[in-house]
């Protein structure tokens, strides 16, 4: 008999932008019908009535929350429906993500993974790239939303052959009783970079002097750096209580040495204790740095060395003999066994000691090239005898 | 901000004779 029929859906066929973390979602159904024999029904006679009533699918969804429901019952639905949710239904609720600010390595994730920590993967959704040959499902993590994985974890070293340019990425939903597909309201580019440039070598110099704390390091990498790219660097320092951030644990380079053997480095400034240490680095495209706290640290590789102090200067000195006659001034002193680095050359000073502590220069720094020499001229009184190496450095 | 994504499909329902 007389009939009608109507839902009540809060979301049909479509996708939607939502400015919440939640959604309410609704599925009502409701028919009436006035099943008359003489229509062909066969059921109780003359009377109009409604089925259905009350609200057949109702969700609060919060982030990854999804609803599925296949009819399979009668279509068309010639007498009344069997199934008050005569409907085929599916829906996911997703965070809404955006594609990385900057220039992302092979080895960086694309998208950030969700606040909850968790590798969600939503069933029928897949990610696409724009191949050289037009869209194309990626071949690795195509289910995982945000795709907080790597290029290289989406299509291996290969990644280069497989698109031109930037990356270009965007994701279709799809049910499996309908052909319509949805796709993400974004597609989303991510331009790249090369990653921090390959490590080389590290050579550690000791420092000058024995006692003086100018020890520096080489850090050579493999690449020059782009135009707009920075080389950071983090220094570790290993105290009584373990490795820790150096007093002045970091440098930037956006110059570095172009070096003989093709590789490039940066030189720490001169001012490093002698000790164990441990050099981080990573590049930065753009303005501003990377803290030394930054959590990006924590997983970057480290390289070790060690700074020694240079050898301390050392030398013995014994009376050749007294002055000859009364005051010629031709007393001798012989100093030997001068030690300090290799390759430097060395310089004597004598004072005469008038008291304790006063003394005065009786002569002044004299230079000598090997590593022993004989101070003439020496009138008899107390003399104290020092020296440095031509670094500076003194004994 | 998120985005809800939906497919239906609902049966041809008869309005009567």
């Amino acid at each position: 008999g007389d009939y009608r029929n109507g839902y009540s859906v809060t979301h049909s066929t479509g996708r939607y932008q939502i400015n919440s973390n939640s959604v309410y979602i609704k599925i009502d159904y409701q028919e009436g019908y006035n099943d008359d024999p003489g229509y062909g029904c066969n059921g109780p006679c003359g009377q109009y009535s409604e089925m259905c009533n009350g609200v057949e699918y109702e969700s609060t969804f919060n982030h990854f929350s999804s609803y599925e429901n296949i009819y399979s019952g009668e279509d068309p639905i010639t007498c009344g429906t069997q199934d008050c949710l005569a409907i085929s239904y599916k829906a996911v609720f997703l965070p809404s993500i955006s594609a990385p600010v900057g220039k992302l390595c092979e080895k960086e994730q694309l998208f950030a993974q969700y606040s909850d920590g968790v590798n969600h993967n939503v069933n029928d959704l897949v990610w696409e790239f724009y191949s050289n040959t037009g869209w194309k499902e990626i071949p690795n993590h195509k289910n995982r939303y945000p795709l907080n994985v790597s290029l290289l974890d989406v299509f291996g070293a290969s990644w280069r052959t497989q698109f031109t340019g930037n990356l270009q990425l965007r994701f279709k939903y799809t049910a499996p009783f309908t052909s319509d597909v949805l796709y993400s309201f974004s597609t989303y580019t991510i331009s790249l970079t090369e990653c921090s440039p390959e490590f080389d070598s590290l050579s550690a110099f000791k420092t000058k002097c024995n006692y003086s704390e100018d020890g520096s390091f080489k850090l050579k990498v493999k690449r020059d750096l782009d135009s707009n790219e920075k080389l950071i660097m983090t220094l570790y320092y290993q105290y009584s209580t373990g490795f820790d951030l150096a007093p002045n644990p970091q440098e930037t380079s956006s110059n570095l040495f172009n070096e003989p053997d093709g590789s490039y480095s940066h030189t720490w400034s001169e001012n490093l204790p002698s000790g164990n240490y441990k050099i981080k680095y990573q590049t930065k495209i753009g303005s501003g740095g990377i803290s030394p706290t930054d959590p990006t640290w924590t997983t970057l590789s480290e390289y070790s060395f060690t700074i020694t102090n240079a050898r301390r200067v050392e030398f013995s000195a014994e009376k050749l003999n007294d002055e000859s006659c009364f005051e010629v001034e031709d007393g001798k002193i012989r100093v030997y066994n001068v030690i300090s680095e290799s390759n430097r050359s060395f310089s004597y000073i004598v004072y005469e000691v008038q008291g304790t502590n006063t003394v005065t220069v009786l002569k002044n720094w004299t230079s000598f090239a090997s590593n022993n020499v004989i101070i003439n001229n020496l009138k008899k009184t107390r003399l104290r005898l020092k020296l440095k190496d031509s670094q500076g450095c003194f004994a | 901000q998120s985005e809800l994504y939906v497919l239906s499909v609902r049966p041809q329902n008869i309005t009567g004779p």
